[in-house]
């Protein structure tokens, strides 16, 4: 554990808690993407399955907990709760043009062709992308709540923190995990224009985020 | 070195 690891778990609870506290308080989910909600849900689902098998720590089994509970609570919000807000016309991304590349590539690039293996690497090359429906609604809307856009903030954040973590790994322990490293910094590149929407537009003050 | 098990990353 160091210092970029806490604080990219801290931002990635950080972004999740804003989410789901944002849809609990406005009783609306209106400009959320339900999809990449599930597919949140789906990584956490695929990746934890070692909740079962080992212990590794008691801090990375209750952010296992957490992360899992608070990912299904926004799926119940969103599809349950609050679903008469929710903007399902624009929600329009197709979902299983992530999932079948995705299946196919954890079969032929994972550590060990086991089922837990192959379910971990799912859940990272999933991760890497299940943005992206979320990424296309703010596009096809052309517009964003502060926000929902401060909760992409964090969760850039958090993999960018990351990488940080795993530089700092790779030279204190000699350590990396080359799945990890690659689908992490796709998946950061997925942020970077939104980043410069979000310092350009948000940060100065308007209450939405607009395209141009 | 590459692959880890147990992995301790979130």
């Amino acid at each position: 554990m160091n210092v970029f690891r806490l604080a990219g778990d801290v931002s990635h609870l950080v972004a999740i808690i804003i989410l789901l506290l944002k849809i609990w308080r406005s009783k609306s989910c209106a400009g959320i993407s339900g999809k990449s909600q599930v597919l949140f849900a789906l990584v956490f689902t695929t990746r934890y399955l070692d909740l079962f098998t080992v212990f590794i720590s008691v801090y990375n089994t209750v952010m296992k907990v957490v992360f899992l509970a608070l990912s299904y609570a926004t799926v119940y919000l969103i599809y349950m709760r609050f679903r008469n807000s929710y903007n399902s016309e624009n929600d329009t991304f197709r979902v299983e043009f992530l999932l079948v590349p995705v299946i196919g590539l954890s079969f032929l690039e994972n550590y060990a062709f086991t089922p837990l293996e192959i379910l971990w690497t799912f859940s990272i090359f999933l991760e890497a992308v299940a943005i992206m429906p979320q990424l296309f609604m703010i596009t096809k809307t052309g517009e964003a709540e502060s926000i929902t856009t401060h909760y992409l903030f964090f969760l850039g954040l958090y993999r960018a923190l990351y990488i940080a973590n795993w530089v700092w790994r790779y030279h204190t322990e000699s350590f990396y995990d080359l799945i990890a490293i690659v689908s992490g910094v796709v998946q950061t590149i997925f942020f970077c224009d939104f980043f410069y929407l979000y310092f350009t537009r948000v940060l100065r003050g308007r209450g939405k985020m607009t395209l141009p | 070195g590459l692959s880890i098990n147990p992995k301790d990353e979130l």
